[in-house]
């Protein structure tokens, strides 16, 4: 109905910008509705606008800023109506280091409720995790499942 | 936690019985390129009932099964078998925990079970119909994905905020 | 080395006059997300005479003019200087060093000059017709794109090796 | 001419071979004329086989693996009509440690010859290079171009 779904269209309009906020360090972003006239057929645009920075186009934001902004709305549809896990490839991909850390702290935050299994490469979101779980291919083209013993101090944790 | 294992036996590259333990909060999945990491996804979601290959990074369903390297020969089975715990009584069944297993033969023939039970494709997808397990709740991000979420259609973001209410 | 050195003014986040100095061999360009990296890449593109916005990440082409900040009014004009080094004989020119400017202003208007002469945007374009620069020939790898070499139609990677050809 | 065509398209063809066993350590690559019966027309196929695993569907590589065949195929092109300068914006994002490594020597060697401009996150790649440009953003939204002092034993160079 066109209630429901604007119900939780503005629950997940609110969440989004909040988590931008948090992601971001400030600015903001929003959901809008194509065509208002049409509540049960419009499409969503997006739009976001990093701190200090002016409102546009999202193609105009950066590979690092994108990802960022798809992981608030990741994040903000999630607290609508919560998965019972989420599975993540490798979304930290093009963040820098700083960026990591707003998104680590964010995701150690929603897996106090939830379970996330996230595939990375980055040390940051590695050292963040709570369980690690490890593959690797000593023999060539046969994966096989390893446990990860935890040295935290240990320079590589590759 | 839902995940509790999966286990996989030639299922892709998993060409040895392999099975990894699920716990609660954040887990991170690590290994060098090309190690399986990705192939795991591939796995939960087949056995789920996925059955777009191209999801899959596949384009016959037959490309899931172990192929061969050049010491081995290709398998002949893929099979993959996801436990569940069901303390929220997520899902529509009337037991603290559940297991899901999906199998293919090179032949072309398919299993599929729950709790050990045979069951069609089917009633295996409509186990997970109202959980909001899937691509489009968000709630599995592929690899190279996370961009797509902003460069979607209007319309195809909408799919997304429907399932969500 | 080819490139010398590139001057933005006005051009996308460049709203302060700035230039940089490459460097023969392998130089490492670096800064946090979204300080403007990768509009170094669509401001030497655009210099050349990239016509196509989507290729710029901008829907009109008076995208790429700086809009503004918080603080800052938008400007009415982007500008991007490329000094080229010609010592190989790459371009049709008869000169060592050769500077080529693009301006685009807000009404629309645009300019082009090489070596400080107005010329028009062919002849800009035809400077470079010959010398292997540009997208088709992986010459440009842009962010994100690197996949896409593989994804690529058969038919759209012959067109990249009929200009290695 | 189909003579220069095929020329030019065998050449290619070596060196990505070639390239890709460097890159991957050994394997093999190999590209085919989709029609070889039409060779002015035709597509261009690519087949991969990282070393101990069996030749297919490059749509079943991990990401990484993809990175660095398309690369290997980067540099086979640039073999055969080097361009005058390449830039490179963020090509290393998908590789674990121990492949950026690989890419990076075989990105020096070529460097020797050609100028190239790589954008990147990647402490590696940036410790590899002969020089260092840097961007900042100090005010919102306004871009910067900065020297980097280079103090290459600084834990933090970013
Ligand atoms: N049917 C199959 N039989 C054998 N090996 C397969 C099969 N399907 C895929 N593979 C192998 O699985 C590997 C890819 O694994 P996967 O995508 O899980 O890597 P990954 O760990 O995610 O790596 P990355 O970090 O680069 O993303 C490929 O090398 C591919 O050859
Ligand atoms: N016309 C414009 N006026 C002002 N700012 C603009 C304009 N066009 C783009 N920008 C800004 O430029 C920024 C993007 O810069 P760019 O893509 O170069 O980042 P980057 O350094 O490559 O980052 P990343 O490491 O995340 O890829 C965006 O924040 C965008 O707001
Ligand atoms: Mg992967
Ligand atoms: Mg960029």
């Amino acid at each position: 109905s066109a209630e429901l779904f604007m119900n939780t269209f503005e629950k997940i309009k609110r969440n989004f910008h909040s988590m931008f906020r948090r992601l971001f360090g400030g600015g903001r972003a929003e959901l809008r509705l194509s065509d208002p006239e049409d509540v049960l057929a419009s499409g969503i645009d997006i739009l976001a606008q990093p701190p200090g920075k002016k409102l546009e186009n999202i193609a105009l934001l950066s590979g690092g800023e994108r990802s960022l902004t798809a992981v608030a709305l990741l994040f903000a549809t999630y607290m609508v109506k919560p998965s019972p896990f989420c599975l993540l490839d490798e979304i930290d991909a093009a963040l820098d280091e700083n960026n990591v850390g707003r998104f680590v702290s964010m995701l150690t935050e929603f897996g106090r409720q939830s379970q996330f299994i996230i595939i990375t490469h980055n040390k940051k979101t590695v050292a963040s995790a709570s369980t690690l779980l490890g593959v690797t291919m000593e023999e060539s083209g046969v994966s096989k499942a390893v446990a990860i013993r935890l040295d935290r101090n240990a320079p590589n944790t590759e | 936690m839902f995940l509790k294992s999966i286990e996989l036996f030639g299922f892709k590259s998993f060409a040895d019985r392999s099975r990894l333990e699920f716990a609660d909060g954040v887990s991170a999945l690590l290994g060098p390129n090309g190690c399986g990491k990705s192939n795991i996804v591939d796995a939960i979601k087949w056995v789920l009932g996925e059955q777009a290959t191209k999801s899959l990074r596949a384009e016959r369903m037959e490309d899931v099964i172990f192929n061969g390297t050049e010491d081995r020969k290709a398998l002949n089975v893929a099979e993959v078998t996801l436990t569940l715990s069901n303390d929220e009584g997520v899902l529509p069944v009337d037991m603290p925990e559940i297991s899901v297993r999906r199998r293919l033969f090179r032949s072309g023939d398919s299993e599929y079970y729950i709790n050990n039970t045979p069951v069609k494709l089917r009633e295996l997808r409509e186990l997970f119909y109202d959980t909001g397990i899937g691509k489009s709740a968000y709630s599995i991000m592929e690899q190279g994905k996370i961009d797509q979420v902003l460069s979607n259609k209007p319309e195809e973001r909408r799919h997304i905020f429907e399932e969500a209410a």
